[in-house]
């Protein structure tokens, strides 16, 4: 059963896990992973990202790494480092066309290499890229591994709005903390400084006072950060000023 | 194996199967999926329209249709009518909120229960809303089911592009026909006329001249495609001129 009790393990060399989840794909879940983990390491934490999105692996594309990972031992693998993150992803270990045909049972067991034969070192966070939906990927993860908090993401229209309150329904049943959510994609502010909500309008703040769990940030439309995705050069590690300064 | 040449199964009451897929969520697959189903009813086909996406299934929502499908013997499925569509869904069976926790053997068996006991009733076209990723659900029907053309959606960006890719090597592999790629969001243009390329440009037709598929058609971010998936009254079902002239 989803909420059974069973012990739920940390991982070796991480102190605290923050895991970036949204039953709904392209919301934005993976670019915001990467950017908060690269405004974490700004604040002088030992940072590493496990991207667990085993189907639709993003994080070396964001990321610009196109190297695969060492392993002294033959069992453990040593993460790459990138932009003073420590980085792990079944990306790196396939073909960036490979389509990863997996049935249940082979999901489960990349998650377990990733979560118990993966040597961080000494991390203050390790923030998760988890995998969208609710299937098996995520249940194992959500079951198996202790998760300090989930941060939701969604972005402002009721079909996202669904799939994100499904998500949290899930995270309840099996005794995650929710962080809060975080509304990606709000608006888009064209040239003549006219804001358009071409996704819909503050979806994620009625959702929050609904479900009385915290609005940590509302991210607008901006192009600079789905450029640095496509170029590999987060948009975070070029910039100056905070975008989580709100978070 | 993925390329195993079991015998693929029509399903009864069928004469053509048209999947709707990407690899990627939220590029637009349900929004296409549904406003496709209206303007083939609207060129006088009798059409169906099957949400397959087990773990996010949208079809309801944007459909309006909140109503339980009936069984006259307790085994097969009679499919709602709406917008003179002959509808089924996940989503018609649960709650809106209920979180489909679903471990890969249930998922299989959900979708048996959908290919071969609905009783639609002498359609030309089912268009069938694939759930995105490459994973079990996708593996499972792509195996089984007699696909007689994928249509893919992709939006413009580097990052949609990869995983549309890994889904047509999927495609390729389980032999199932591609009719071509549908670029989506391909630009907004705001009131002083501007375009923006907001998620990046030309991206799937450089893609559709690599991989020698067929570009069906490039959509713009058009915010009524938006608000009509929120009320439930797809697009297509009330404007004039035709979307999918260029389909
Ligand atoms: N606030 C934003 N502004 C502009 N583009 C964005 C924003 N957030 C995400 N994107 C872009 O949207 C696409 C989907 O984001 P992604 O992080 O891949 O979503 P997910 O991980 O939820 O599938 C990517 O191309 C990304 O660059
Ligand atoms: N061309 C478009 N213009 C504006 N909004 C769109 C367009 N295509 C899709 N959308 C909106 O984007 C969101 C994601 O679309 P959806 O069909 O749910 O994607 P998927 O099925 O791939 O997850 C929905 O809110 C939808 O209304």
């Amino acid at each position: 059963s989803p909420g059974s009790k069973k012990l739920k393990l940390p991982i070796n060399g991480v102190k605290k896990i923050i895991a970036i989840s949204s039953a709904k794909g392209g919301v934005g879940k993976s670019t915001i992973a990467v950017n908060l983990a690269i405004a974490l390491k700004k604040l002088n934490y030992k940072v590493g990202i496990l991207d667990a999105d085993i189907y639709g692996p993003s994080i070396p594309q964001m990321l610009g790494v196109s190297d695969k990972p060492k392993s002294e031992d033959g069992k453990n693998l040593i993460p790459i480092s990138k932009y003073g993150l420590q980085c792990m992803s079944i990306g790196f270990m396939v073909n960036q066309d490979t389509a990863m045909i997996w049935r249940g049972p082979m999901v489960i067991s990349a998650i377990k290499t990733f979560t118990t034969n993966v040597f961080w070192d000494n991390l203050d966070y390790l923030v998760i890229d988890l995998p969208p939906g609710t299937g098996d990927a995520l249940l194992t993860f959500s079951q198996e591994i202790q998760i300090d908090g989930a941060v939701v993401i969604s972005t402002p229209q009721e079909i996202a709005l669904l799939d994100a309150n499904r998500g949290i329904k899930m995270f309840q049943k099996t005794n995650v903390k929710i962080l809060g959510i975080i509304e990606n994609m709000s608006s888009f502010t064209s040239d003549d400084g006219k804001e358009h909500f071409i996704f819909g309008e503050s979806g994620a703040q009625k959702m929050s006072k609904n479900l009385n769990i915290d609005l940590l940030g509302t991210i607008p439309i901006e192009i600079g950060l789905r450029e640095g995705a496509d170029k590999g050069e987060p948009y975070m590690e070029f910039i100056n000023d905070s975008l989580t300064s709100n978070k």
